[in-house]
């Protein structure tokens, strides 16, 4: 699972 | 991934594929700002410094590789190719963009999520990236009639972060722990900067008429 202050966006 | 967000990585390529498609077609790189260009490729070198340590998917990891292949391509092709880089307007692309790239990340070290190396990147880029567009603007400004090509070059690029402005509405709304404020304003400066080329272009559009900017 990605944390939550992973960048998910380009 | 909203509908929002995808139209914007959508429209983001569909700029790149019209700036190569102008770069191959015509064999010129008139009208286009070769320091935008650069600071494209340092934004994307700094924001996806996390492409080997986080993967977020397969789309996520595909789109980073196409964005930074193509904006190094795109720098290396206007330095180097000896036909196109005929065409580049050296004497109107004189906008001092080291001065963005130091500024952005002083206050990237300033102003940032959290204190890591990885953190002030992606601020620094997220920054940059606002302000990159300037000097192609000027260089729109000075040469004032834009082709066709340039453009919507530039229209699609302007158009991407206002639909990821949405996006983030949208996630703001539907998402409990969604706050993304440093890219939310950066976005809203971005998409401000276009304001009055999004004005010209309409009206070029409504007018049926060319693009000129006032000079």
């Amino acid at each position: 699972i990605t944390s939550p202050s992973t960048k998910d966006e380009l | 991934m909203n509908a929002f967000r995808l139209a914007g990585d959508i429209t983001h390529l569909i700029s790149i594929l019209v700036l190569l498609l102008k770069i191959y077609a015509t064999k010129s790189c008139s009208g286009i700002s070769l320091k935008t260009q650069e600071l494209y490729a340092v934004v994307f070198l700094a924001r996806y410094l996390d492409l080997f340590t986080d993967f977020i998917s397969v789309y996520n990891s595909v789109m980073k590789v196409v964005f930074i292949l193509s904006s190094v391509a795109i720098v290396w092709c206007m330095r180097r190719h000896r036909a196109v880089k005929r065409s580049y307007d050296k004497e109107l692309d004189t906008f001092r963009h080291y001065y963005l790239v130091g500024a952005c990340f002083v206050f990237a070290l300033l102003v940032h999520e959290k204190f890591t190396f990885q953190e002030v990147f992606w601020a620094f880029s997220i920054y940059l990236e606002a302000v990159a567009i300037i000097p192609q603007l000027v260089l729109l400004q000075r040469s004032g009639n834009v082709d066709n090509l340039t453009g919507q070059y530039v229209f699609f690029l302007g158009a991407y972060r206002a639909l990821y402005i949405l996006n983030w509405i949208y996630r703001y709304f539907t998402e409990a722990k969604f706050s993304r404020w440093i890219a939310c304003i950066s976005g809203l400066v971005q998409t401000a900067l276009y304001a009055d080329f999004f004005y010209y272009y309409f009206l070029s559009w409504k007018n049926n008429a060319k693009l000129n900017l006032p000079a």
